[in-house]
């Protein structure tokens, strides 16, 4: 499978929020997500990576910037119902991503794109992948930066669009 | 855009790895890449959340099983060298997935598949969303009966599929 990347997108309309120190016992994901769901929040991103500490797990989503004061109340309220550790919240923050067919069959497709972004001195505060799709979160203030560096790591002309 | 789940999968040959207390800097996770792709290890998913605690993140990825002690010592190696924490893994994972289009616009999809994980008390290790899957690490004794709620919750009557 030949890798392609076929461009970059990015979206500047997201807003992370973090619940942290949620007991890692079955359900709790349940409830996290039962009241943004009840409330009609879009959430984009849902990330748990497995967490270094003995029986805690930290959850991060993305929601649309407009959906960031809602949906870090509901999470709040959640956390303390849960018996879960802080919330954090960043709204000033964008997704960048590269696009194409193959990419999981080959390991320097990311370690390219991770590169690109650090030798532009860009730190990367989230990740996510799938088959056809590598996302980094990033400072929003570094988004033109981020996808000019991306285009030009991975050889594309056509301009970068804007997710919908 | 309607919800159509269409199919769930699933992926025995996976086992994680997590490197922690990560100096959340620039350039750090193309350092832990880096190797891993000149090893010729194929990465699955790679998932950071923004963690807790101020200044040190979490990354998470998965490798075929039978990659998972090479791909544990070089990052033990690479730990070391960028000054980051204890590295964990876990080779008896399997990962469930559902497929579907315009998962992204409905919240309630996500919520849906961590209810009937819950429900079946099948706890949730690692999550990763895109456009057109949602993915779970559990525990790979689970899989036959994750796939078999999951199959369940969303209606469906083909047989799943293996991810190849
Ligand atoms: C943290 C959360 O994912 C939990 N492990 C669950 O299964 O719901
Ligand atoms: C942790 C790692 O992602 C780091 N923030 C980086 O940009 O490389």
């Amino acid at each position: 499978e030949k890798v392609v990347v076929s461009g970059v997108t990015y979206d500047k309309n997201t807003s992370r929020i973090t619940i942290t120190e949620i007991p890692d016992i079955p359900g709790m994901a349940a409830k996290v997500f039962t009241p943004i769901s009840d409330a009609g929040i879009v959430v984009d991103m849902i990330i748990q990576g497995s967490s270094g500490e003995k029986g805690l797990a930290n959850l991060s989503f993305t929601v649309p910037k407009a959906d960031f004061e809602e949906a870090m109340k509901i999470v709040e309220k959640i956390s303390k119902e849960i018996g879960a550790g802080p919330v954090h919240g960043d709204p000033n923050i964008a997704k960048v991503s590269i696009v194409g067919v193959g990419m999981r069959h080959h390991a320097g497709v990311a370690t390219k794109m991770f590169n690109s972004l650090s030798q532009a001195n860009i730190n990367i505060m989230m990740i996510s992948t799938s088959e056809i799709k590598i996302s980094c979160v990033i400072d929003e203030r570094c988004t033109e930066l981020a996808v000019r560096v991306l285009h030009d790591a991975f050889g594309l002309d056509k301009e970068p669009e804007e997710e919908g």
